[in-house]
């Protein structure tokens, strides 16, 4: 499952 | 944002003076394997079209700016080798240690994203120590750094209202401990840049 906050910046 | 402001302006004063003086090969070299090594779910975890296509962005200029540095005949020989003189295994060594032991898990991907966060937080001193070793800092440059510092800056505000408005929002220490870090590293340059620019004068970092 995608963690919010984790992967989802650069 | 401000990152992608950076890479223009470098950019800009590549390409218009034809000249890199004063721009640390080390550093942009360091940039790249950054990118690399934390793009590598470039295809297999999509965020968001926007996010897709800064990854982008960021790879293929910094490996633009990289060919300029080493290919490209009239900027290659401004080049200040002799004084950008930083050893990458200095920086690369120690975060690819300190990935294997502090991480959230040990899988390929995760170590080398992990490492990704740790060489990115020190990846600009060879920029730095170039920088104090350059007597005529133009203002492209000064404010090239000044950008690929502030945006790290930013990133401490957004995490701290992500951590207070988002509901699924999870603590992620290793990016926010090597994101104070990072800026840490910047507050010198920070307060130097900040002095020249209140003088209006040209910026100059003391030997």
């Amino acid at each position: 499952a995608q963690r919010t906050g984790s992967h989802d910046e650069l | 944002m401000t990152h992608l402001a950076s890479i223009c302006l470098l950019l800009l004063k590549i390409h218009t003076m034809k000249s890199c003086a004063g721009v640390s090969l080390k550093t942009q070299e360091l940039y790249a394997l950054v990118f690399v090594t934390r793009y590598l779910d470039l295809f297999s975890n999509f965020v968001s079209m926007y996010n897709t296509i800064m990854k982008i962005i960021f790879l293929s200029s910094t490996f633009g700016i990289i060919w300029y540095m080493r290919g490209h005949k009239l900027v290659r020989q401004s080049y200040d080798k002799e004084q950008d003189t930083f050893r990458h295994y200095f920086l690369v060594i120690p975060c690819m240690v300190l990935a294997l032991v502090i991480h959230s898990k040990f899988t390929l991907l995760e170590v080398l994203w992990t490492f990704s966060i740790y060489l990115e937080a020190v990846a600009i001193l060879p920029q730095l120590v170039l920088l104090q070793r350059t007597r005529n800092i133009d203002n492209l440059t000064g404010n090239y750094i000044f950008c690929l510092g502030a945006y790290r800056a930013l990133y401490l505000l957004n995490w701290i209202y992500r951590y207070f408005m988002e509901k699924n929002y999870h603590a992620q220490w290793i990016t926010w401990m090597a994101g104070m870090i990072q800026t840490a590293i910047y507050a010198d340059f920070f307060y130097y840049y900040f002095k020249s620019w209140k003088k209006n004068e040209r910026l100059k970092l003391p030997a």
